[in-house]
């Protein structure tokens, strides 16, 4: 400001006018055990916006009927701070009004990775205006969920979650394989248990000094398929198929050269050894590993 | 998994491009210290220890 050689920046202030609301679903027994989370829905009652509104909304800002709905996460660790995780954020028309869907399986999953005993599912709903700046009005100040307990006493429109799930007794592998029975292509999905002997190849031959085999595993057997009923309703999940789920590291210790001198070292191999086998549909949601 | 699998994860690990070729003489006799087999069986431990949580 006071320089001839700088130009003036100016800094303009964008206060982001949000609404933020915070739905609590308590989740213990809910879920039911030994069962796969498929999807989970929340769904929100967009309410319909008065006519007057709409006119005002129209005249004063024609180009802007839209409005950014973000939901979010929420979780308060052991030291009293929280964090978000961003689930899902798009826009929503303000002349809308009815019942609006939106995918939370990725929150029940974190929620899921939380030690017992778990705090309620925490889901915050922001509404923002879609974009910051000057020019545009408040249309985000027209959409409106119903929230629980409405003046009509009837619950209409409260937040709902719906929880899809499969159970795993009918849809889930069966442990480890029966070494009495043969694999047929009609065996549950099970983890099949091998020796890998190193002792018998060349390559091994004075590198490998511990061990000299070891127990393996790998999943073997079919997985029982979704009805049509469920494939329709779900289109994005692809087939059922037996596939290795946790794996484990191989140690081993090897004899390394150096200089003429020769001298063990312990490696660990990662993700050698199949630890579960499940059945797992092709495409679905792979859970991302919650952050401490 | 099979010994290929193996093969390929050691020579990945030590970064190496093919296999060492080591004459019996050079590890006969061999003793694995204490602290090598330490680690080892540490390692061991928690491998089944982890497979354990998982059941």
């Amino acid at each position: 400001r006071f320089s001839q050689n700088l130009r003036e920046v100016a800094g303009r202030f964008l206060v982001s006018e949000t609404s933020t609301h915070l739905l609590v679903f308590g989740m213990e027994q809910r879920l039911p055990p030994n069962s796969e989370l498929v999807q989970a829905v929340l769904r929100l009652f967009q309410e319909p916006v008065p006519r007057t509104a709409l006119r005002r909304q129209k005249r004063l800002s024609p180009h802007s009927a839209r409005a950014r709905v973000t939901i979010e996460w929420l979780r308060f660790r052991d030291d009293g701070s929280n964090r978000t995780a961003l689930i899902d954020s798009r826009l929503v028309s303000i002349h809308e009004s009815g019942w609006k869907a939106f995918d939370v399986t990725e929150a029940v999953n974190f929620w899921q990775q939380l030690s017992r005993p778990r705090q309620p599912l925490l889901l915050q709903v922001s509404v923002q205006r879609e974009h910051l700046g000057p020019g545009t009005w408040s249309s985000h100040k027209l959409v409106r969920f119903a929230a629980q307990g409405t003046p009509d006493g009837k619950g209409q429109g409260e937040p709902q979650l719906e929880l899809h799930t499969l159970d795993l007794k009918d849809y889930g592998a069966q442990g480890n394989c029966d070494p009495e029975a043969p694999v047929t292509e009609g065996t549950r999905c099970c983890r099949q248990e091998m020796y890998l002997d190193l002792q018998g190849m060349k390559w091994a031959e004075n590198w490998i000094l511990e061990p000299p085999g070891f127990l393996t595993y790998e999943c073997v057997g079919s997985c029982l398929q979704l009805p049509e009923s469920l494939t329709s309703r779900w289109p994005f999940l692809g087939p059922r198929q037996c596939v290795a789920s946790e794996m484990t590291s191989l140690p081993m210790i090897v004899s390394v050269k150096e200089g003429g001198r020769t001298r063990p070292q312990v490696v660990s191999l990662p993700n050698m050894r199949v630890q579960t086998c499940s059945c797992a549909s092709d495409g679905a949601l792979i859970p991302r590993r919650l952050q401490p | 998994l099979t010994g290929e699998q193996i093969l390929g994860s050691l020579l990945q690990q030590l970064q190496l491009d093919q296999p060492p070729v080591l004459d019996k003489a050079d590890v006969e006799g061999m003793v694995i210290p204490s602290h090598v087999r330490t680690q080892y069986v540490a390692l061991l431990q928690h491998s089944h220890a982890s497979r354990s949580r998982g059941k």
